[in-house]
């Protein structure tokens, strides 16, 4: 259905404005490491269906093998700026200060709790659905605490927001078309969708209405 | 409504 690709384009557009800016101007100001070594870990347990031959189509596995690269990508990218410009990595590893063993502990207790079967493979997916839904968490960290955004960060936050929030119209859809529903994924990406609320409030009166000045 | 058998989503 069109909520998913456009969610799903949405997701891949976000790691786009990431990479391309990143690369072209060689620049990691503002973006939480953290956020994006979870995101990593978030692919790297979810996806493992992908070496057990569970078939699902040609898109479904092309993403995933795009998410899982491009996560890894991303990580390793950000540290290359360890050597190659070590204020600028310093900067970000004194402002990425958000504490994420709370957040690995907590998706590992919920994957769990709630899982659809006692399996290695589906308790890690389980993990991977809570882990995403509160990995964005450092990156909004530092953002609030920096008060100022670069465009970069705020449009990267933005289409992954999109993203989430037309995943819920997507399961809204299948419930509707297909009496399917997961409850774990649903419940998880609420709750993701959630902590983009606030952040959605700031991009509109700052971007959308041009309001220039400070994030509260 | 129905349990997904397998991961068909992102």
């Amino acid at each position: 259905n069109l909520f998913r690709i456009f969610g799903d384009l949405s997701h891949l557009a976000s790691i786009g404005i990431l990479l391309h800016t990143v690369r072209s101007t060689q620049s990691i100001d503002g973006i939480s490491f953290k956020t994006q070594a979870l995101y990593a870990l978030v692919f790297m347990t979810r996806y493992l269906d992908l070496f057990t031959w569970h078939w699902v189509s040609l898109y479904n596995f092309l993403m995933k093998v795009f998410f899982l690269a491009s996560s890894v990508y991303i990580v390793v990218l950000l540290q290359q700026f360890r050597t190659k410009n070590p204020i600028a990595y310093k900067e970000m590893v004194l402002q990425d200060t958000f504490k994420i063993h709370f957040l690995l502990l907590g998706s590992l207790v919920a994957g769990l709790c709630f899982h659809h079967r006692f399996t290695l493979l589906e308790i890690l997916w389980s993990f991977s659905v809570w882990l995403e839904s509160v990995a964005i968490l450092p990156q909004l960290f530092m953002l609030s605490k920096s008060g100022r955004a670069q465009s970069l960060t705020v449009h990267y936050i933005f289409a992954l927001g999109l993203y989430r929030f037309l995943y819920i119209f997507n399961w809204i859809w299948r419930y509707v078309s297909e009496a399917r529903v997961d409850k774990i994924a649903v419940v998880a990406g609420i709750v993701q969708t959630a902590m983009y609320s606030d952040f959605f409030y700031i991009y509109y009166k700052k971007v959308i209405r041009g309001n220039a000045g400070n994030l509260p | 409504a129905k349990r997904p058998a397998v991961h068909d989503e992102l």
